[in-house]
């Protein structure tokens, strides 16, 4: 589902250059669940943002579905994004201005599902991440682990073929953790989705049985987990 | 150094009233390391807010070091906040124009430090929190861990009495999670920095002498710590 080959991307930095992704492999075949660590500014988002159709690399090739993305033109990439990916950011990227049921029916009206089919599946997203009561809060009238799921729901409401998740727990205690990760393996292991998680806490990563961790743009460890 | 007493704190939403904090007794003296614990939604954030003079309590009263804060004028409230207090936002809240070195310079600008000793003093802090190589960089040319670093110096920068911090280690990993500890332990312990820290994380609590625990705007457990 996810061939990355050689995969390299430079910022251009007044004058500078940073090397964020130095030539990264990694396959992904369909229905896995995969643990992406490594320190802060390792490239854990940037890997994710070109997995994701986010952004392209500066070298290197990536097919997702076996389809060469950096060639589709941005209105066909927004169509397949919608369709086959969830992306959970790292920064939530939710409308501040749109209450937290308009922000998860987004991709629904994007995908032609529309009134109140669109409206039943989204509070059911909500309801899965335990935040259906906060439906009509504005982003800043919710704390920052209820953004968070909010995201969350956005991203696995419209059935996605691969969840890509960045930090998805990082601002969530241990009982709402368990919830989310329990959204992701549900899809999982009910509908085969192909979930890629980014994270920095062992005991999420524990989920996945393979880890693959990034450091200074490379990937120096790719391990199945022996998970008990 | 903080004394709350019967803190409430309701946030109208639309016809119906939220009540992020139900009646908060907290006094802390200076000196203190006090971790804040509890579930996403429990109100941690609304107390920091409080405690940090960023936000007014609805009921109960907040004296900040022998001052009630909630008749002081906003203009005399900021030089508190800035000469007394060192915010980390759970959000960061950097400028996005600027670059981290000034997003750090700035409260020393605003406290009447310029030139070359604010800029020496902010290379120093974004050292203290191993980003210095980034002092140039906007927060969108950062990743998640390091724009969070940013804030951290940006709270330490100006010696404040007391450190506010909203779950300042959510997006980093160990490593640079025991990094921004260490900050935060050596103003403690070298300069008796009174230090209260929002966390989800259990091991990031044990750094702390006191752990505070709220739930559904009450405080259910205030216990010592027993450090190994
Ligand atoms: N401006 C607002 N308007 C309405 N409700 C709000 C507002 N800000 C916060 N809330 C609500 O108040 C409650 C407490 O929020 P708060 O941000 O203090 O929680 P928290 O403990 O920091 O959570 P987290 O760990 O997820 O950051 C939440 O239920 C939230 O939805
Ligand atoms: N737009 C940009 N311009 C310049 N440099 C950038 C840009 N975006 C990211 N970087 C740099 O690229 C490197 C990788 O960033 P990335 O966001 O992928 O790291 P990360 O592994 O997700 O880190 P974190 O765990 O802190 O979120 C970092 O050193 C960062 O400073
Ligand atoms: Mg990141
Ligand atoms: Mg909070």
């Amino acid at each position: 589902l996810v061939d990355c080959r050689g995969l390299t991307k430079v910022y251009p930095l007044s004058g500078v250059e940073v090397h964020a992704l130095r030539g990264v492999d990694l396959r992904v075949e369909r229905g896995e669940m995969v643990a992406v660590m490594g320190p802060s500014g390792s490239g854990k988002s940037t890997l994710m943002h070109i997995i994701g159709c986010m952004d392209t690399q500066t070298g290197g090739s990536y097919l997702l579905d076996g389809v060469d993305v950096s060639n589709v033109p941005e209105k066909e990439l927004a169509a397949i994004r919608n369709k086959k990916l969830g992306f959970v950011f790292q920064r939530y990227n939710l409308l501040p201005r749109a209450t937290a049921l308009y922000n998860v029916e987004l991709p629904l009206f994007y995908a032609g599902v529309t009134g109140s089919a669109a409206e039943e599946k989204a509070r059911a997203a909500l309801e899965q991440v335990g935040i259906l009561h906060l439906a009509d809060h504005l982003p800043n009238q919710m704390s920052g682990g209820q953004q968070q799921r909010v995201a969350i729901a956005r991203a696995v409401v419209n059935d996605p073929l691969l969840i890509l998740a960045d930090e998805p727990t990082g601002a969530l205690d241990t009982a709402s953790s368990a919830e989310v990760m329990g959204v992701f393996q549900k899809m999982h292991e009910e509908r085969g989705v192909t979930v890629i998680i980014i994270t920095h806490e062992p005991h999420i990563a524990e989920f996945c049985r393979r880890k693959v961790t990034l450091r200074d743009g490379r990937i120096i460890s790719d391990q199945p987990v022996a998970n008990s």
